[in-house]
């Protein structure tokens, strides 16, 4: 799983 | 993004639009949940606090504040302006039962015990049951008016397109969020649930409703 701090989802 | 997510968040737009316009053209919210508009009001706000903080891109934040000024318009429109129109006899819903679980759930469950990822992640539940009022609502009541359908058809859409969001998401990117995909899953499944009922209703109802 990359951990994309950030919600980049609506 | 992908073409999945893209036009998820065209449906989940087209709904509240849907759902603006027939409130405002109409002026009556009549059959409208305004318990489920309070609680989208606020998954919205607490998912897109950062919308100060962190820039995503054009796309993100502009959507964002659609989202946020069409719920709150829509939150007006039933509680101020045609707030006589507004059903409270068959909004009936505790919805506390809903907010204070996803607040439990959110502060045990959730990928970094910080404010703004815990509002994220309360967003997140309440957002997977934020419209069982509307469906509380139209049990109550029997009906759904066909515009209605189309609103709860919109965001069915929305949410079935996210779960192939995820899924292609999981295959080309390698990226997946839990927390996201389960609560996603348990919304989608009541929309399920709530198409079953409102064909089974509605259309029963539509032919008793027929002139002999």
């Amino acid at each position: 799983e990359i951990n994309t701090e950030e919600h980049d989802e609506l | 993004m992908n073409i999945f997510r893209l036009l998820g968040d065209i449906s989940h737009l087209l709904a509240i639009i849907i759902l603006l316009r027939k409130i405002w053209m109409s002026r009556s919210c009549a059959g409208i949940s305004g318990k489920s508009q309070l609680l989208f009001g606020l998954v919205y706000t607490t998912r897109y606090l950062d919308l100060i903080t962190s820039y995503i891109s054009l796309y993100n934040s502009v959507m964002k504040v659609v989202f946020l000024a069409a719920s709150y318009a829509t939150i007006y429109l039933m509680y101020v302006k045609f707030k006589a129109t507004y059903d409270h006899n068959h909004d009936t819903f505790r919805i506390e039962f809903l907010v204070v679980p996803a607040v439990a759930l959110a502060l045990l469950i959730n990928h970094d015990f910080q404010v703004v990822e815990i509002l994220w992640t309360f967003s997140i539940y309440l957002e997977s049951v934020a419209i069982l009022p509307q469906l509380f609502m139209v049990s109550k009541t029997g009906e759904a008016e066909s515009i209605t359908s189309h609103y709860l058809f919109a965001l069915g859409v929305y949410r079935g397109l996210y779960l192939l969001n995820w899924i292609y998401r999981f295959w080309a990117e390698d990226h997946y969020d839990l927390i996201a995909i389960v609560a996603g899953v348990v919304q989608t499944v009541l929309y399920c649930d709530f198409f079953y009922l409102y064909i089974t209703k509605v259309l029963r109802g539509k032919k008793l409703q027929l002139p002999a």
